[in-house]
């Protein structure tokens, strides 16, 4: 007697709440449950703090994907394309590393590669401006992989160290879009081999269940070999990406945390799960 | 036109000659996953599940007990159905698309978090309203993002719309002004956007407070991404109770989003959906109708 066996059903309702709540998503939620269930010892059970900080081992255990260090200098231009859905922080999150890399001793190179966009440009122009970086641009409609070639080229001629591009915003379902963001791959390789290096989809942490989709869907299209996810500041925990990072172990390289060119962080798992559960 | 998700709970009752306790709980377990998984409110799903079940029961009670001998002719799937779509429906409101235009010059103030759509949805409805024959004008309030004020711009010479700004000056001032500068143009509307903002930034939505102050405009729309999550309701309400918000309009619904945000979000503010954003183009706006979300939603 005194020994629980199952984890009690008002504290499984809390659980299941902080867990939909912070959008986990269904599936995902269920899976740490099973874990929590899994890992606690029979007279743990009924153990509110036990169960608690297991939750809180288990969502770091999915979210370590055991992807390798991000290595700048593995390739001279190291380029890094980035992707995502209308609206996420692309733009912004991209002026924010050309800062930070500058500041590390990079010599940076940005690629206005959102060609569709009323005032994109300009405003990627804005950012490149704070960060004291250079921008390849080309005309209006102009077809966005050109632009990133000849960004990619001009940053191996004149010896930057890494070469950012900035794309327009799509819908994963729209598949004349993603087959263009497809060339701009390809071709990128066409400019330099092995290019792009890294291709980093930003996902909005206010976004729900649809992140998945955009997820799997980029990747299918241009290989994504990292997250970045922006508004962390606001009221959203960004939960979504538990389930991404098990399904697809891609890493989060970096989080958004407000709209200033120092408002960008290294993932951090713990503080991430910590955040979550508060 | 029945949705996968209605389709899946009729395969459950196939074959079943009534409604019973058991088969409506199964039912209703597959409907919360369907309705979590479209991103509706956590609470919002509950409060749902709770009262259908509680109306499928009552009828449970109703046909056992001999009463309502004729409702034996339904068929028992598409009885629940019945009660869900009756409940969807009642959750999404009556139908109140629209603007409210005053007699002089009708104001509209467009707000909600960063990157939901508000410059581009801003120029939507401005073609929205000069395709009915008025005239809008539109005013570039957001001095913070890197060329927010060249982006409206860009929008208005398409549309051939003026657009107003004032440099260096504070958005609650440009907006006032604009009010000014409408009338002695002959404009009729006048379209604010403003600044993404996060509803916990006290500075901010003090600044939406003072625009409204001086402007007491006739429309505050809500821009809500579609894509949004269970943050959908905290926002709603805090932006409905600090600055009282007048009907929303869910953009990027060309995606493939479920949407359930605008279910949630109506249930807890009562505020109407006004119109959807269907793409990236300034065409791409339609007013709200309930059936094609309600499916959406339903999966
Ligand atoms: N609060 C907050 N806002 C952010 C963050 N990152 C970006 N934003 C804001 O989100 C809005 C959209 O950012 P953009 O950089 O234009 O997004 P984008 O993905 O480039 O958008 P498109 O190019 O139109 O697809 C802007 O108002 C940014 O200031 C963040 O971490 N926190
Ligand atoms: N596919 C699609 N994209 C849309 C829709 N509405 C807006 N967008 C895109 O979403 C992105 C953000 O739109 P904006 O109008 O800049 O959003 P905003 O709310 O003004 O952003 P901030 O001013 O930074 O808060 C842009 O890439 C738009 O083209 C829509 O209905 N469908
Ligand atoms: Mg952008
Ligand atoms: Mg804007």
């Amino acid at each position: 007697f005194g020994q629980a066996k199952t984890i009690d059903d008002d504290l499984l309702g809390d659980l299941e709440e902080a867990l939909f709540t912070a959008d986990i998503g269904v599936r995902t939620s269920q899976k740490l449950v099973d874990m929590v269930h899994d890992s606690l010892g029979k007279k743990d059970m009924d153990r509110p703090d036990k169960v608690w900080a297991a939750l809180k081992d288990q969502i770091r255990a999915l979210l370590d994907v055991g992807a390798p260090p991000l290595d700048l200098d593995r390739a001279k231009p190291l380029v890094i394309m980035v992707v995502g859905v209308n609206g996420a922080g692309k733009t912004t999150s991209i002026g924010k590393l050309a800062k930070r890399y500058t500041e590390a001793g990079k010599k940076v190179l940005l690629a206005a590669g959102d060609t569709f966009r009323a005032a994109a440009v300009e405003q990627l122009e804005v950012w490149a401006d704070r960060a004291g970086v250079p921008v390849v641009k080309g005309s209006s409609g102009q077809d966005p992989s050109s632009v990133i070639f000849e960004a990619i080229e001009r940053a191996e001629r004149e010896g930057y160290d890494v070469c950012i591009a900035d794309t327009a915003g799509r819908l994963q379902a729209k598949v004349e879009l993603m087959d263009e963001l497809a060339k701009v791959h390809r071709v990128s390789g066409k400019a330099l081999a092995g290019a792009p290096h890294e291709v980093w989809l930003v996902l909005d942490s206010t976004n729900g269940q649809n992140a998945i989709s955009q997820a799997k869907v980029f990747t299918e299209a241009v290989a994504v070999t990292g997250l970045v996810l922006t508004k962390l500041d606001g009221t959203a925990k960004g939960g979504v990406i538990i389930g991404i990072s098990d399904e697809m172990r891609l890493p989060v390289r970096y989080i958004g945390i407000g709209e200033k060119v120092e408002d960008l962080r290294a993932f951090d798992a713990d503080a991430f799960a910590e955040a979550l559960l508060a | 036109t029945i949705s996968k998700g209605f389709r899946t709970v009729k395969h459950r009752f196939q074959g079943k000659r009534e409604l019973t306790e058991d088969n409506i709980t199964e039912a209703l377990r597959d409907i919360r996953i369907s309705l979590l998984e479209a991103d509706v409110d956590f609470k919002v799903v509950r409060g749902f599940i709770g009262r259908v079940k509680e109306k499928a029961l009552g009828e449970v009670v109703q046909i056992s007990a001999g009463h309502g001998a004729d409702r034996q002719e339904v068929k028992p799937g598409d009885h629940f159905i019945k009660i869900c779509q009756d409940e969807l429906e009642a959750l999404m409101g009556p139908v109140d698309t629209g603007l409210n235009f005053s007699a002089g010059i009708t104001t509209v103030m467009m707000i909600g978090l960063q990157g939901a759509g508000k410059t581009t949805t801003t120029g939507k409805l401005a073609q929205w309203l000069t395709d009915q024959g008025r005239r809008p004008m539109l005013v570039a309030a957001d001095i913070y993002r890197p060329a927010a004020i060249q982006q409206l711009r860009v929008l208005g010479e398409r549309l051939d719309v003026p657009v107003y700004h004032e440099e260096g000056k504070q958005p609650p001032e440009i907006c006032k002004n604009a009010l000014g500068y409408a009338k002695s143009r002959g404009r009729d509307v006048v379209l604010f956007d403003t600044a993404g903002r996060l509803a916990i930034d006290e500075q901010l939505m003090g600044e939406l407070g003072e625009i409204k102050r001086l402007t007491k405009p006739d429309n505050v729309m809500l821009v809500v991404d579609a894509m949004i999550g269970q943050d959908a309701v905290r926002t709603a309400a805090s932006f409905d109770e600090r600055i009282g918000i007048d009907g929303f309009i869910m953009t990027k619904l060309d995606g493939d989003a479920r949407g359930g945000a605008a279910l949630s979000i109506k249930a807890v503010t009562g505020k109407p959906i006004k119109f959807l954003g269907m793409g990236e183009t300034l065409d791409a706006l339609e007013e709200f109708r309930p059936e094609g979300l309600a499916s959406r939603i339903m999966g």
